[in-house]
């Protein structure tokens, strides 16, 4: 555990607390992409299938269950509990684009053919591109809230620690984790522009039209 | 290339 890594975990927690309080307390959850929100509770459940094997620590153990619940809550909020305000219509990108080659990829490139390596790898890829549908949302209706631009700074920003976590192990530990790694540069390659955006025009974001 | 599996990250 370095500061990095540290960071970058606060990062990732917060980003889904800040979701998970804005729909609950404006009891809506217009604007978010249900897909995306989904396809987070998929890579948290195909990643965290070691908590029933394996023991490595108990921040560790603590923080695999509290993402677990923290996504299922979020996906029953949109999908049950405020579906009203769920914005269907524009929460459109077709996840079949990304599962169908995330998991033959996941089959390709792993470093273990078994069930529980092939579904951690499919995690790490699937991560790398389960905020595309939300990326989508917001190019379709033009404008996010200055609340969802915080959630999706937040959730950048700690893959961005994740690579200088990384990048800290290897000089340190001489370790690296070459899956890991690389579908870490993508995601954060993902949020480039948004990062600029946010930067350069403050929270609220419209897109040009 | 070495390839080695992070076990404790998240």
């Amino acid at each position: 555990m370095n500061i990095f890594r540290l960071a970058g975990d606060v990062s990732h927690l917060v980003a889904i607390l800040i979701l998970l309080m804005k729909i609950w307390r404006s009891k809506s959850c217009a604007g978010i992409s249900g897909r995306s929100q989904v396809l987070f509770a998929l890579v948290f459940t195909t990643r965290y299938l070691d908590l029933f094997t394996v023991y490595i620590s108990a921040y560790n153990t603590v923080m695999k269950v509290v993402f677990l619940a923290l996504s299922y809550a979020t996906v029953y909020l949109i999908y049950m509990r405020f579906r009203n305000s769920y914005d269907s219509e524009n929460d459109t990108f077709r996840v079949e684009f990304l599962l169908i080659p995330v998991i033959g990829l996941s089959f390709l490139e792993n470093y273990a053919f078994t069930p529980l390596e092939i579904l951690w790898t499919f995690s790490i890829f699937l991560e790398s591109v389960a905020i595309m549908p939300q990326l989508f949302m917001i190019t379709k209706t033009g404008e996010a809230e200055s609340i969802t631009t915080h959630y999706l700074f937040f959730l950048g920003l700690y893959r961005a620690l994740y690579i200088a976590n990384w990048v800290w192990r290897y000089h340190t530990e001489g370790f690296y984790d070459q899956i890991a790694i690389v579908s870490g540069v993508v995601q954060t390659i993902f949020y480039c522009d948004f990062f600029y955006l946010y930067v350069t025009r403050g929270e609220e974001i419209r897109t040009p039209s | 290339a070495k390839k080695t599996k992070s076990k404790d990250e998240l």
